[in-house]
């Protein structure tokens, strides 16, 4: 199984959108996908219609109280799988930040179920921030992918990922860029275009060929707990999350 | 002086857009405002321009090792003032949290600045989180500002934010909800609609008449250094925020 965090500590960039739809199109191309929210705030749990799941999450586990695999709740769509979130989840910051072993606790307790997972792929949606969830993750991850809005400020903070994924790498050596995924492109407007063009001037062999266009139907799909290939089969967003998960495989293949 | 704490878990939501846009239309209508940054990706800073400010931040303040009065920068608005982020802000999280007062740390910091500011308002960025330095500001603010984003994720998400205010008030029976503020709404779509007449069914006397609209020009201004005001000054962004200046005005001359 490969584990891959979703990671950026910009808010509102498309983590959850990305992190959700991904998994529900490698797993409609036959990969069997572990999605894990790592957000106390729950959004990838809601958007995959799993609101009460007796307070399963990742919590127990990173305490040392349950098995990863005691976590694991099946959802309606065939080979896609969730560690949903819980509210206990964000006292898991301040119990693991008083650990030892505090920046590779999910690590240790991954350790263990990774060689035997049932699992092609595993996707941590990470919450946005530089805290104790996040860097677990990143040190957990064999990658990580970087969804990015196409705005300023946005790109300012891609330095900051980058410097973040560089630093954890003293602790997972392991650790690199599965990518930059661009998100919320809007053609209209020159910003999108400029982004665009500076991060593919900078990250040329890091940046996917796919661009996930604005599209009002990702926004609307969570509040009907569907990814958007059930909400939107057809649409933008769809399509370009598919050809997303295709040029995915494409670079895990050749890896 | 009045200290508002401008605060959303939810990433994205246009938190710092607010924080900024408000502390400029409140100075260009003859109020003296301190705009802080406590977000260690120092967006507020660089959407006014300042770029490189010596280091200036609340860090050192935060640690003891400064007077808050040294890291007031002017900006090259009249009447409008800063406390900029610096990176150093991340390390403030780590080291605030093991003192004992980690809670009010704050809060004692700015108690001798407030009562002789030279300021009518000021106004904190919070980063999205629900981490040391966000709960910090809302244990020293007198009210806080609720930014909310006219999507699904963000709706889900209040809740959550006023369950916090209502935990603060535990350290800080003072705290009130300045109000809710609805940001990138999209006349076009049902999704915007559906939010706005959930926020206002739940919330009536809560949430601001003004509704910030989504203009790819509040997008655009920050690249340029420069409030909406300044760089789109007859635009539907400009004419949204000194709206909303003028109905926080009469909320607090009415309060
Ligand atoms: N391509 C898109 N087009 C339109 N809306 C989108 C798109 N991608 C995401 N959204 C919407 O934008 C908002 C932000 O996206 P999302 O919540 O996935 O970002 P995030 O990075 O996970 O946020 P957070 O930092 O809070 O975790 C959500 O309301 C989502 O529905
Ligand atoms: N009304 C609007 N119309 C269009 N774009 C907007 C609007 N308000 C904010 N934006 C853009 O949306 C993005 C998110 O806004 P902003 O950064 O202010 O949110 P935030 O809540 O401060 O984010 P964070 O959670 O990362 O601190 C930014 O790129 C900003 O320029
Ligand atoms: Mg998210
Ligand atoms: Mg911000």
């Amino acid at each position: 199984m490969k584990l891959l965090a979703v990671a950026n500590q910009k808010g509102g960039v498309g983590k959850t959108t990305t992190a959700v739809n991904l998994s529900a199109c490698l797993a409609e191309r036959g990969k069997r996908v572990l999605l894990i929210d790592l957000d106390p705030q729950g959004n990838a749990t809601s958007a995959l219609g799993l609101e009460d799941t007796g307070g399963r999450s990742l919590y127990e586990p990173l305490i040392g109280q349950a098995a990863v695999t005691d976590e694991i709740v099946p959802t309606r769509f065939e080979r896609l799988f969730m560690i949903p979130a819980s509210l206990d989840l964000a006292g898991a910051e301040i119990e693991v930040a008083r650990l030892d072993d505090h920046l590779t606790r999910l690590r240790e307790v991954l350790g263990s179920f990774i060689p035997k997972a049932p699992f092609d792929y595993a996707f941590l949606d990470c919450p946005p921030s530089l805290g104790i969830l996040m860097t677990n993750a990143l040190a957990a991850a064999d990658k990580v992918l970087i969804p990015l809005q196409c705005e300023y400020f946005a790109l300012e903070g891609l330095s900051k990922i980058v410097q973040v994924v560089e630093q954890i790498r003293g602790v997972n050596s392991n650790l690199g860029i599965g990518g930059i995924i661009m998100t919320m492109y809007d053609a209209r407007t020159n910003l999108s275009q400029q982004v665009l063009n500076e991060v593919r001037q900078h990250f040329a062999h890091v940046v996917f060929q796919t661009i996930i266009p604005r599209s009002i139907r990702l926004g609307e799909a969570p509040s009907f707990g569907q990814p958007i290939i059930e909400y939107e089969p057809n649409g933008v967003g769809a399509t370009a999350y598919r050809a997303l998960s295709e040029e995915f495989l494409q670079r895990e293949q050749g890896a």
